[in-house]
């Protein structure tokens, strides 16, 4: 059990401290509105209304222990700057910030934040790769251009058997598992003469620019 | 090389319009503000100001024959409930909305969004999984219960072969691949000799609860 922060109680810092909450952990919740603040309060550890540029507000509250705070305190950028900034000269280890824009994103870095997200832009780039490859469902990168991701089985794999499609050899990707639709299972390690059927989700290993040209010739 | 429509260029939209332009496909962009219709102008196919509330407009820039529109107009929930709505009237395959509550999510479902995104809240929920499990680095779900997990070897694997660990037999756990950091490449089929290191990351499959267990554990 770990003590997060949360600071800020927008849609990210909200979702934040409740799926943290929901993982069993600590949560310290802080944000200027008391609305705000008495939403949390049914789920997370300590809710407290008050201003987090308050340094020794956050000392008090045991944040320079914690195992990482989230800022997430909106568009007045002045605000997530000035208190990434404190908690790190407080000692916090990990501190976890949400930028509106790239250039607040770089003097969050400048200040010292661990890690800075911009929700929309991270999402967005996930949801446009998901709809330009329309039957690569979702992908995981792992190196520079490996890739795990599922995909459909196309024309030329329907009702053929995996010995007979040669994943390896001929598209240079590993075939991980398939996920039939119904009833819903998975298969580790399917045998050679697994017949493909349109429900089935394939879940594939390899280069990125392997996993498209199977996506689209298979 | 597919057509698709962007409605409103906050953070969201701007980011999918620009992903798009880079996967090489063609972009609409629409919005009523001329300086954020101008940041796209370089790199979308075309780039209107105009207001997408006006049927005959969408009719025109030929959105019902898109691959997907994504709406994604602000926190002013009557605009893009009401362009989603004709959207789909006009017979569009695929609207993705974005929407900036669950309330607000529910209308855009009811009145036709194919997807509906709360960018905020599903960055929340991935960035709170991985802070909450700070060895699992990411995960992917594929099922019910199943995930592909990246870990880092626990104290009781490292410097001990893949051969000793035996992580199918005592985990329930398959290794799928070891991502070696210095150099970065990507081993699939590690030797029974594989000695692990601790800047390794570990691509495993497995049930979520083995996958937990492995990670405390070991
Ligand atoms: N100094 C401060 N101390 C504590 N809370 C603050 C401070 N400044 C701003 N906040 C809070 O941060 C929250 C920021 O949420 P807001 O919705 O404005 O921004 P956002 O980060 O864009 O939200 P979202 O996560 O929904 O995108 C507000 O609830 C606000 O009260
Ligand atoms: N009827 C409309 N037609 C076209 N564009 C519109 C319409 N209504 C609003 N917009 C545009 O939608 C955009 C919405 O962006 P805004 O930054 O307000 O919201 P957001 O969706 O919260 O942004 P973000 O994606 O940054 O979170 C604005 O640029 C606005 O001009």
């Amino acid at each position: 059990m770990k003590r997060f922060g949360v600071i800020g109680l927008g849609n990210f810092g909200f979702y934040i401290a409740k799926t943290l909450s929901e993982e069993k952990h600590e949560v310290v919740a802080i944000d200027t509105n008391q609305a705000k603040v008495q939403k949390v309060s049914e789920f997370v550890d300590m809710a407290v209304v008050g201003d987090a540029t308050d340094i020794e507000l956050l000392k008090r509250l045991g944040l320079a222990e914690a195992e990482a705070v989230i800022v997430s305190t909106g568009d007045e950028i002045q605000y997530s700057i000035l208190i990434t900034m404190f908690l790190k000269e407080l000692g916090c280890n990990n501190v976890v910030a949400k930028a509106t824009s790239e250039e607040h994103a770089r003097v969050l870095e400048k200040v010292g934040a661990d890690r800075v997200i911009i929700p929309e832009k991270e999402m967005a780039e996930k949801s446009a790769k998901s709809l330009a490859t329309p039957n690569m469902i979702d992908f995981v990168p792992l190196s520079e251009d490996y890739i795990v991701a599922e995909i459909s089985p196309g024309s030329e794999m329907l009702h053929r058997s995996l010995s007979e499609v040669q994943l390896r050899t001929r598209y240079n990707v590993q075939l991980l598992a398939i996920k039939e639709v119904i009833p819903d299972k998975l298969i580790f390690v399917p045998s050679p003469d697994y017949k493909f059927k349109d429900s089935d989700i394939l879940l594939v290993l390899g280069r990125k620019e392997d996993v498209e040209k199977l996506r689209r010739n298979a």
